[in-house]
């Protein structure tokens, strides 16, 4: 998290801490659900990426209930189950984060409390949450100043307007040709120095719904061009609700 | 002399017969029928010298030391003494005759040929019982309590309760082994209710099938010997049951009536040598033994269709009321059913009724339960409330609402009647310390 604060128990409950392939994040859904970004599992440009789920579930850490990576290490991994990767996701195409959404099951449900607690998903006919302007909260474990942050941090970022995201990344294709799908959104600033960045990935971008006093996760960090040098990419919750609620509810 | 052989009938005839009898003859014939029989004779043809009381020619009867008389004569004439056709009986079972003629037949020089007789005997049965067929006064048969005759004898008995004795004509009382089998009847001591005999050891046994219960009803007169210091010294009237003694009785005062419950009684009476009392009668009945009127051990049991009276193979049923487990020690019953025996007992005890406990209630995971009701018990009709660990959880209960009470089934339901218990599910999205910026 670059520009950001630090946070303070309690300010973000549903952050998890994630070691599957470098760091990582996620947020708590429910009581045993870590939603993240399919590329903390399936990194792209990975050449041995033949790794199968049950596999990687064996390996995932997942870290919750506190501010502090080493008091969130004393505080013991919760193993995972199993592993749900969005069928759109392709680790192979580089330029391509569309379907970067995953969910990991916990083998046990946690215990909730001041520092644990899940984040709502948002409801589906709310079409202001991606308005341009809409601010909300990103919380991570990333890189700050160039060095990976021992404590969570967070910042404030206002969503941008689709065409304002297309267009800014227009004048950066001819660097890399990265798609804009419309399962994705993008937030942050492009001069102030606020944003997200690498070890933040699957970490939920965050609103607060005035009408029911809920924080609801409307995207996850997912990616960009550098850090601090323009808006952020996040993957469009919203778009993904039927293939959430369909896993969880299955379960 | 001629013996008559021991026949059943037989002739007797003159000397000579049917030709004239020969004069200075004696002949004299023993007639014997067999014993239990009488002599009855009959003169077929009598034609023997008339005289003045036969005193030339005659025939002399004597049976049973007596003296039938002397017969002379012919049929018509009016001197002499002709037997005609009387029947000569006897009182026992001989006869003697004897016939006289003298040294001649002459009547005014002429010899008559009188041709003598011809006697037909025929033996005829005694009637032993019939007193005036008694030879002699102490010939009497005797049967001290019944005589029966028949063809050639006779033969006694003796009243119900007397035993012929070895004599054949006397009675003793018997009464050591009378056995009733019967519903219902009477006994009484000997002779009742003329006084009692001595020596008496009478045992009176009233058998009846498993199930019944005699009662025994003292009728008057009841007299027995007794002594106004000592109890029951002289003559004794005991009564048991199954072996146990209920009584001993004597004197003036009647028991009464008296329930055995019992199948068996027996009744024993013994009397020493002497006394006039006019002992006692007895009445007895049966019905079917009764068994104690069952009493519920607590106010929740209830017993069905109770009846005022519980006889032999009569059954009761018993249950609880709602809320509470028929309890036989420590083990739960689906029902219970209780038979009277045939020894007057139920075959079970009453058992008791304990209030239903449906036990711990089922934890609520990431929640609790307490309790509504005072004292707090896991018993019929206590009321739970569930409740989630709030704020972190929110409970979902659906329509059956978060309190459960102990049904009488023993588990605790809602108030649709489900076992189910709420859910604790997960609250998003509201941290307890949310970011709040201040400056602006």
């Amino acid at each position: 998290i670059l520009g950001g604060k630090s946070a303070r128990r309690g300010n973000f409950p549903w952050q998890a801490l994630t070691a599957i392939h470098g760091r990582g994040g996620g947020a708590l859904l429910g009581d045993r659900w870590i939603l993240t970004a399919a590329h903390t599992i399936f990194p792209k440009g990975v050449e041995d990426n033949n790794a199968n789920l049950e596999q990687l579930a064996e390996k995932a850490d997942i870290f919750l209930g506190h501010t502090k990576v080493e008091e969130l290490h004393k505080l013991g991994n919760h193993p995972v189950r199993r592993i749900f990767i969005h069928p759109d996701y392709k680790p192979k195409d580089e330029y391509n984060f569309d379907g970067d959404i995953a969910l990991l099951e916990l083998k046990h449900p946690v215990t909730l409390g001041p520092t644990v607690q899940p984040i709502c998903l948002p409801d589906t006919n709310n079409t202001t949450l991606y308005m341009d302007g809409h601010v909300g909260y990103v919380s991570g474990f990333g890189v700050e100043k160039n060095f990976i942050s021992n404590e969570l941090k967070y910042v404030s970022l206002p969503a941008i307007a689709r065409e304002k995201c297309q267009h800014w990344l227009d004048s950066k294709k001819r660097d890399l040709p990265m798609v804009f799908s419309e399962n994705m959104f993008c937030a942050g600033f492009l001069k102030i120095k606020r944003d997200t960045c690498q070890g933040d990935s699957g970490s939920v971008f965050t609103v607060l719904d005035m009408e029911s006093g809920h924080w609801v996760a409307t995207g996850i960090v997912s990616w960009g061009i550098g850090c601090a040098e323009g808006y952020g990419f996040y993957t469009k919750i919203i778009n993904y609700l039927d293939w959430i609620k369909g896993i969880i509810r299955e379960d | 002399s001629t013996p008559v052989p021991r026949k059943l009938f037989g002739e007797i005839r003159s000397p000579g017969y049917p030709k004239p009898y020969p004069n200075n003859n004696i002949s004299t014939w023993d007639i014997h029928v067999p014993k239990g029989y009488v002599v009855k004779l009959t003169f077929r043809f009598f034609d023997l010298e008339p005289s003045e009381s036969c005193f030339y020619d005659y025939v002399k009867i004597n049976a049973d030391k007596k003296n039938l008389g002397r017969y002379c004569g012919q049929l018509g004439l009016t001197i002499g003494n002709h037997p005609g056709r009387k029947e000569f009986v006897s009182k026992k079972n001989r006869m003697h005759l004897e016939f006289h003629s003298d040294f001649s037949n002459e009547d005014n020089g002429t010899v008559i040929p009188y041709r003598g007789f011809l006697a037909y005997y025929q033996a005829v049965d005694l009637d032993e019982c019939d007193p005036s067929n008694a030879a002699e006064e102490d010939e009497k048969p005797e049967c001290q309590h019944f005589c029966h005759n028949y063809v050639g004898g006779y033969f006694c008995s003796c009243r119900t309760g007397y035993q012929l004795q070895s004599d054949h004509h006397s009675c003793k009382v018997e009464c050591s082994s009378e056995l009733f089998t019967e519903a219902s009847g009477y006994l009484s001591s000997p002779e009742y209710p003329q006084p009692y005999p001595e020596y008496l050891r009478c045992n009176y046994s009233i058998r009846l099938p498993k199930g019944l219960s005699v009662n025994l009803k003292f009728l008057e007169p009841f007299e027995i010997d007794d002594h106004q210091q000592v109890h029951c010294p002289y003559d004794q009237l005991k009564i048991q049951a199954r072996g146990r003694e209920i009584g001993e009785f004597c004197g003036k005062e009647s028991p009464g009536s008296i329930e055995t419950n019992s199948n068996e009684v027996d009744i024993l009476f013994l009397t020493d040598e002497s006394g006039f009392s006019r002992g006692w009668k007895i009445r007895y009945t049966s019905e079917k033994i009764r068994c104690p009127q069952p009493v519920p051990r607590d106010q929740f049991t209830i017993i069905r269709d109770l009846q005022p009276v519980y006889q032999f193979q009569d059954y009761l049923i018993v249950s609880c009321e709602t809320g509470y487990n028929l309890m036989e020690g420590n083990q739960k019953l689906q029902s219970f059913t209780a038979v009277c025996q045939a020894d007057g007992t139920w075959h079970k005890s009453m058992p008791r009724c304990e209030i239903v406990n449906c036990g711990n209630p089922t934890n609520l995971t990431n929640g609790a339960f307490s309790y509504i009701n005072t004292p707090e018990n896991n018993t019929y009709q206590s009321v739970i409330t569930y409740r989630c660990n709030e704020p972190y959880y929110r409970i979902v209960t659906g329509t059956r609402g978060d309190r459960f009470t102990c049904s009488a089934e023993g588990t605790w339901v809602d108030q649709d009647g489900r076992v189910r218990i709420p859910v604790c599910l997960p609250v998003c999205g509201k941290p307890i310390n949310p970011v709040t910026e201040v400056q602006r």
